[in-house]
């Protein structure tokens, strides 16, 4: 899988998206989406769809296509090149969402969490497909909070689709083994691969799998805290285990929007009308607007 | 200017971290 | 240590690093307040720079290579020595009677007070605001209210003549920029850039002169 554009710049989002087998353009096509790297503190998460002609759904079947979970790292890059080879009648497209993407959506001044990122994405990758012309008549997902709810909304979003939500579904349905695949092929990949932003030496690679658990991770991530920075952008800031990490061992940060959550309902409503008595004398307006106050010590 | 309060007065790896832009 | 961000007037920068002839960080009175405020002297200038700060909350800086929280940045703009002769003048004139300078100038909180007695063409600068006496060739200086008062007025007819040039916004607090018309100034009356203007000469004298003034 060729990760050239996401090495790149791996701060962002990235696109990849195979060739369109023609007789998807004609024939009835089904569409899996799944997602691999959800729970890793740092790597990105990745995105993808993949699909084949309902007519095809038996061959597919035949690669013993399975949930990316159950297999081991050779068997998915196995099944995934053989995908490759089968480019007549599958196709597949995926969203790299770099450490970095993920950190900032959650942490911005708007808060876009997780679930809603990941609909987004989903439903971004099924639009493309559309877009270059695959004749896209189902589509299954792997759920990601109420399947329900979800599936309403995708429902909605494709109203000529017939749309399925549901957990476990990348072991249910050959398509979204696929897409579960070629998920984690390219998170593995894109992983092992990174390059650091950071213009640092001694940034090693030892990271281990990237989940919080794994004692590889843990020891990597104290090993490469910063007090001020934190962590290179390989790392999910807006992670629990992250941010236990930055609690402990790096200098506090205060910003403007965290403080006046902190004040919030704490101010009485008395104080919003107290006078400061009689004499006190502000500066005038000119200094206030401009936030400027004499210098009393430095 | 840094939008927001580092409680700390130290070095820090300014150039590891970021990169002018002119 | 801590470090901080300064803005100076362009001609400071090569100011000499020796003590004796160099800039020196001075604490003297406000003379609106009466309380202290930081003040930067050059030693070679004799000239004197009063110390505003930019201060917003959650701001840091990065200096070189660290980082320095608060993210304040000083402005030093040269001042005019004459509103802090006026601090001492004031209370010395409560006496009525006329003292050498430099029995007036002292203060035992703001000792660097005596600094102002070096200013080049200090005689010129106190004619400004008092009266003035010679015995034997020395000078002795009394306050007087009037010669402040006209002084004052000048004051701020310059600061009218600076906000208009700067088109300061100085019309009712409550105009928002959407309603900013391009002919602001024939929008903004006279009175508001006089009145504005006294406001802002306020904060560099007493409460009871800037009544004065306001009613002169």
């Amino acid at each position: 899988m060729d990760l050239s554009e996401l090495e790149k710049d791996n701060t962002g989002r990235c696109r990849l998206s195979s060739p369109v087998p023609a007789v998807c353009c004609k024939e009835p096509c089904v569409l899996g989406v799944d997602e691999a790297g959800r729970g890793p503190v740092l790597g990105p998460m990745v995105y993808a769809i993949c699909y084949c002609p309902q007519s095809r759904l038996a061959d597919l079947e035949a690669l013993k296509v399975a949930d990316s979970k159950t297999l081991s790292e050779n068997e998915r890059d196995r099944l995934f090149s053989k995908m490759q080879e089968d480019r007549d009648f599958v196709g597949w497209a995926l969203d790299v969402l770099s450490p970095n993407l993920i950190s900032t959506s959650m942490l911005g001044r708007v808060k876009y969490n997780l679930n809603s990122l990941s609909h987004d994405t989903a439903s971004g990758l099924i639009q493309h497909a559309l877009d270059q012309g695959v004749n896209v008549t189902q589509v299954f997902v792997d759920t990601v909070g109420l399947a329900a709810s979800y599936q309403e909304r995708l429902q909605q979003r494709f109203p000529d689709v017939t749309v399925t939500v549901k957990a476990k579904a990348d072991a249910l349905y050959p398509v979204v083994s696929a897409a579960s695949i070629c998920a984690k092929v390219a998170r593995d990949q894109a992983v092992k691969s990174w390059q650091f932003v950071e213009k640092e030496q001694d940034l090693d690679a030892d990271y281990g799998s990237g989940y919080p658990n794994d004692p590889k991770t843990k020891a990597w991530l104290r090993r490469h805290v910063e007090p001020v920075f934190g962590f290179p952008q390989l790392v999910r800031f807006s992670w629990r285990t992250a941010q236990a990490i930055l609690e402990t061992e790096a200098e506090n940060v205060t910003w403007e929007d965290s403080a006046l959550e902190e004040q919030e309902g704490s101010r009485k409503i008395t104080s919003y009308f107290q006078g400061e008595g009689p004499q006190a004398r502000h500066p005038h307006r000119y200094f206030q607007e401009r936030g400027l106050e004499p210098a009393t010590a430095l | 200017l840094l939008p927001c309060d580092v409680l700390a007065n130290r070095p820090a790896p300014v150039e590891r971290f970021f990169t002018p832009a002119i | 240590a801590r470090q901080h961000v300064f803005l100076l007037p362009e001609y400071l920068k090569d100011a000499s690093k020796k003590i004796k002839s160099g800039l020196m960080f001075i604490k003297l009175v406000n003379p609106c307040s009466g309380e202290g405020a930081i003040y930067l002297f050059s030693m070679c200038l004799k000239q004197l720079f009063e110390i505003k700060v930019f201060k917003e909350k959650y701001h840091s800086w990065f200096i070189n290579e660290s980082v320095q929280s608060g993210g304040l940045l000083h402005f030093a703009t040269p001042m005019d020595p004459v509103f802090l002769l006026l601090h001492y003048l004031i209370k010395a004139g409560k006496e009525g009677k006329f003292q050498p300078i430099d029995q007036v100038v002292m203060d035992d909180v703001f000792s660097n007070c005596t600094l102002l007695l070096k200013l080049p063409e200090l005689e010129k600068l106190l004619r400004h605001v008092t009266e003035e006496k010679e015995i034997d060739n020395k000078k002795y200086y009394k306050y007087s209210k009037e010669k402040t008062l006209k002084w004052l007025e000048k004051k701020v007819n310059q600061t009218v003549a600076a906000l208009k040039v700067n088109r300061v916004n100085v019309g009712a607090r409550v105009q928002s920029a959407a309603f900013f018309c391009s002919d602001q100034i024939l929008s903004d009356k006279e009175e508001d850039y006089i009145c504005y203007a006294h406001g802002l000469i306020s904060d560099y004298i007493p409460k009871e002169l800037s009544d004065d003034l306001s009613r002169y």
